[in-house]
């Protein structure tokens, strides 16, 4: 199973990820 | 002897014929990805190799709703006590089950594999980032994320689908818009903003609810019922367009920047999903057909305002079959 997020932001918005990393619920994603 | 000799033939036949081609395959994708391992190595990137459409075509003639809803239905049968912690550790051992995050550790009080998959999880076994405006809705792996561009969006590095069909046509707003703009410029809603995306994968093993990202608004809901094929990043990797193919329900809604929607894409196992604030959904149901839609809005006369979620409240679960 999958989740996919769309969203929008402002151009500044960051995502604090790597492809391929493991992540848990509850855990940063990315911010402004 | 001669009639009984060609009797034996015409019956092993079948089964030379399935182990030689079956092993002939297996064989030539093994070597592919050696080649392919090679070229990493010597720091050479290697393009996607995509399923040609009648590969495609014959994986979604498989019928892999059918079997999901039939290894749903084995899996709701409620096992043996005696037999339950077997089964349940053989899973742990397989898929990197880590029990002690689980609310119930105790193996015995889960009456199927079902209810072992739906597991909750101890309330301090996930923290809530306070800093970040985002969080992980879930556990799992990240597949990609980045800058939505020319309507597209990737499943993997390279591999594409797109974003209208996705997500379907933009009906769940009256707000107008320019005939010339572009979906993707469509939805985005205050100027200068762009379109984001990421996609998780969530493995057999881990947690398989879902939670509010961000704090946001639900205004409209759309289930596509579809194929269950595999949604494992090897498949995601060769098979373009399979969040499309596959069923799954949209939220779409708006956040403090504007657009936001979050969508739990079934899998062949995985073939039901479930949102906790909407008791008609129903997924993986043969009433539905492949290729439509069914819509639902949350914005009434009464209500303009959708459902309200605050970060990190629980939003759904996927099911077994």
């Amino acid at each position: 199973s999958t989740i996919v997020l769309i969203f929008e932001a402002p151009k500044d918005f960051c995502f604090n990820l790597k492809a391929g990393q493991k992540i848990h619920f509850g855990e940063a994603m990315g911010s402004l | 002897l001669r009639a009984a000799s060609t009797g034996v033939m015409v019956r092993l036949r079948p089964l030379y014929f399935l182990v030689a081609s079956g092993g002939g395959y297996t064989g030539y994708r093994q070597y592919e990805k050696y080649k392919d391992h090679q070229l990493e190595r010597q720091g050479i990137e290697v393009p996607p190799k995509l399923a040609k459409p009648l590969e495609v075509a014959l994986y979604k003639s498989v019928p892999t709703r059918l079997l999901s809803r039939a290894w749903g239905r084995l899996n709701q049968v409620e096992l043996p006590t005696w037999l339950r912690k077997p089964i349940y550790s053989l899973y742990i051992w397989t898929f990197g089950v880590n029990m002690k995050e689980a609310a119930v550790e105790d193996l015995h009080q889960y009456r199927n594999l079902s209810e072992f998959f739906r597991r909750k999880l101890k309330p301090q076994a996930r923290p809530v980032c306070d800093s970040h405006s985002m969080i992980s809705p879930s556990d799992g792996k990240i597949l990609h994320f980045g800058r939505v561009k020319n309507c597209e969006v990737e499943q993997v590095k390279g591999v594409t689908y797109s974003l209208e069909s996705f997500l379907g046509p933009r009906t769940w707003t009256d707000r107008k818009s320019s005939l010339s703009s572009s979906f993707q410029e469509q939805l985005v809603r205050k100027k200068g903003n762009e379109l984001y995306h990421c996609v998780i994968y969530l493995a057999p093993g881990d947690y398989h609810c879902f939670h509010s990202p961000t704090d946001w608004s639900v205004y409209h809901r759309r289930h596509f019922p579809g194929s269950l094929m595999s949604v494992n990043p090897g498949i995601a990797r060769w098979i373009k367009e399979l969040f499309c193919y596959n069923e799954r329900v949209v939220l779409t809604g708006g956040w403090q920047h504007g657009f936001f929607s979050l969508t739990a894409v079934g899998a062949t196992n995985v073939g039901s999903i479930r949102i906790y604030f909407d008791r008609d959904l129903q997924t993986n149901s043969p009433r539905y057909s492949k290729g439509s839609h069914n819509d639902v809005s949350y914005i009434s006369g009464r209500n303009q305002d959708g459902i309200a979620l605050r970060k990190g409240e629980q939003l759904g679960e996927f099911n077994l079959g």
